[in-house]
């Protein structure tokens, strides 16, 4: 996605070979109108896939899920990493390994918003090792509903989350996908 | 607002006399629709404010703060509970205290996306001690920036939040205002 990229290259800042920073508009700063076209990016990638269903993580995957959910018209639903004052019911969950911090977390939906008939369209903001969305995939299973497709808004593609749920045979559509952050940004060839 | 009422009316479970369950329209799921109408109101009533950012704080406050900053065509940041990945920089810090846990917690915004000239419009879903409108306030006026007006989607009148932050000289708008959730929800009386 073009007017991702040029984000990416005139607002990024590389903290790291690992690590991208885009605070200024995704993960602390949220751009609205680059979400609007975010939105339609992944309504446009997965409109054959009769999506019902948007589900994504708190907290950054939740402007990219809903602007998404938008576009395809069906509601949006955000996995809680902890419990809240109302995430009481029947809950689905799912361990998130984290390889950085070597522990695991655990995350809920609550059943009634996940049906047997529900296309689950994932949504994440980054996908990195892929556990998260893993852990998501573990739930719409879980509740016998069929992930329909993953949406990452970026992509590193040199680290295993995206190999890992391809080779799952996940529909894995990325906005941009980082090849290297080593001396700066590089997007992967696209075709 | 007429159809965010008709939603707690028909969606909404009060699970106490403090405590109402909107978790299938703004709590955990997400319905688009009714955020686009949400935007829309924040932005119709804070029009006059010259609004140049919108404030919010994670989780529940970024689907409607990002609608009414999509709306205002302005950026939205969300504040921090917790520490992430790339909250590094020069922080703004708060407390929030929390009457039911008897704990108070720190939340961050990074002094970067708030600038002494900004106009904040400060969004958040609940309104019931104030305590998280009062620590984002606190964060706007550290930056030296202006707090033009607080947004509230609902509002329990019944809880000392309202009267606090009015009494500060806090332009508070509601969506929707809870007078009791006794036997039911009763909204306030609006003229
Ligand atoms: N900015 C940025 N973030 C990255 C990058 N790589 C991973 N992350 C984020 O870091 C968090 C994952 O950290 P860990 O759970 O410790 O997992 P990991 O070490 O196995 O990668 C996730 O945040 P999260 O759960 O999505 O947190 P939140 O932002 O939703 O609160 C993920 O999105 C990167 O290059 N840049
Ligand atoms: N559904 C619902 N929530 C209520 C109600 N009253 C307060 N809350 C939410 O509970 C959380 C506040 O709890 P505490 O920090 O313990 O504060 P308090 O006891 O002083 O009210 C906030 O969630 P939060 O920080 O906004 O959490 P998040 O949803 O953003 O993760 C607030 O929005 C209510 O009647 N119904």
């Amino acid at each position: 996605m073009k007017l991702l990229k040029e984000k990416i290259q005139s607002e990024g800042k590389v903290l790291s070979d690992q690590v991208l920073k885009v605070d200024s508009f995704l993960n602390h700063q949220i751009d609205p109108q680059l979400m609007v076209e975010i939105g339609k990016e992944f309504a446009n990638r997965f409109e054959a896939e009769q999506i019902t269903k948007v589900l994504t993580i708190e907290s950054s995957g939740i402007a990219p899920g809903l602007m998404a959910a938008l576009e395809l018209n069906v509601p949006v639903v955000f996995a809680r990493k902890r419990r809240s004052l109302t995430l009481i019911d029947d809950l689905l969950t799912a361990e998130v390994h984290s390889f950085t911090k070597n522990e695991t977390n655990q995350i809920s939906v609550s059943r009634k918003y996940l049906r047997e008939t529900d296309r689950v369209l994932i949504i994440d903001d980054f996908l990195a090792n892929g556990q998260a969305a893993l852990a998501l995939a573990e739930i719409v299973k879980e509740a016998g509903a069929t992930v329909s497709g993953i949406g990452i808004v970026i992509e590193k593609s040199f680290q295993p989350g995206g190999d890992l749920l391809r080779e799952k045979g996940f529909k894995v559509e990325s906005l941009a996908r980082i090849a290297s952050l080593a001396g700066g940004v590089s997007f992967v060839e696209e075709l």
